[in-house]
């Protein structure tokens, strides 16, 4: 474990509360996109499916819990609970055309070709597009709630900090995965035009108005 | 490559 990898992580958990205590307190999910949120839940349940198959520590087990429980609650507020305030109209990203090139490229290019792995895997490169939902949905709304624009940042700051952890690894450890490290930079860049965004308007007190 | 093949990462 590293500085980088500990913030990550933290930046991550802090995402995920934002958006869980955003929703629960207005008692609504608009702005928000579910389909997002389903392919965040996905990504978690084939990722962490190695709960049951090795331990790495209890911090690492703690944690898959937390985004596993985390995201089938936002998922369960969004569809279930305020889903009369889901605005169907503007989430419509077709999730299909993640999922299934997600898939097939995790059958073609995997670390082994084994049930776990290829799921590990189709969960890492399905993670780098799982946000377009959500940037689709916010550029179709033309802006979002300030609450939503720091919950991107501090989901697009989490795999940022990876990289530094990654870079971190290969320095220190010589440890390197391509497959993570390259769909973590993929990701990274799909935030770089809301990063700006954000900086530029989002600190200066400004709504984020995306260019629809 | 892996750590004994189990991925330590979140």
């Amino acid at each position: 474990m590293n500085i980088f990898r500990l913030t990550g992580d933290l930046a991550h958990l802090i995402a995920i509360i934002i958006l869980l205590h955003k929703i629960w307190k207005s008692r609504s999910c608009a702005g928000i996109s579910g389909k997002s949120q389903v392919l965040f839940a996905l990504v978690y349940t084939t990722r962490y499916l190695d709960l049951v198959t090795s331990y790495v520590s209890i911090y690492n087990t703690f944690m898959k819990f937390v985004f596993l429980a985390t995201s089938y609650a936002t998922i369960y507020l969004i569809y279930v609970k305020f889903k009369a305030t889901y605005d169907h109209n503007h989430d419509t990203f077709r999730i299909e055309f993640l999922i299934l090139p997600s898939l097939a490229l995790a059958l073609l290019i995997n670390h082994y070709f084994n049930f776990l792995e290829v799921l590990w895997t189709f969960s890492i490169y399905l993670e780098s597009v799982a946000i377009l939902p959500q940037l689709f949905m916010v550029s179709k709304t033309g802006e979002a709630e300030s609450i939503t624009s720091h919950y991107l940042f501090a989901l697009g700051s989490y795999r940022a900090l990876y990289i530094l952890n990654w870079i971190y690894r290969y320095a220190t450890e010589g440890h390197y995965d391509l497959i993570a490290i390259v769909a973590g930079v993929v990701q990274t860049v799909l935030y770089c035009d809301f990063f700006y965004l954000y900086i530029t308007k989002v600190l200066k007190g400004k709504k984020l108005q995306l260019p629809a | 490559g892996h750590l004994g093949g189990t991925h330590d990462e979140l």
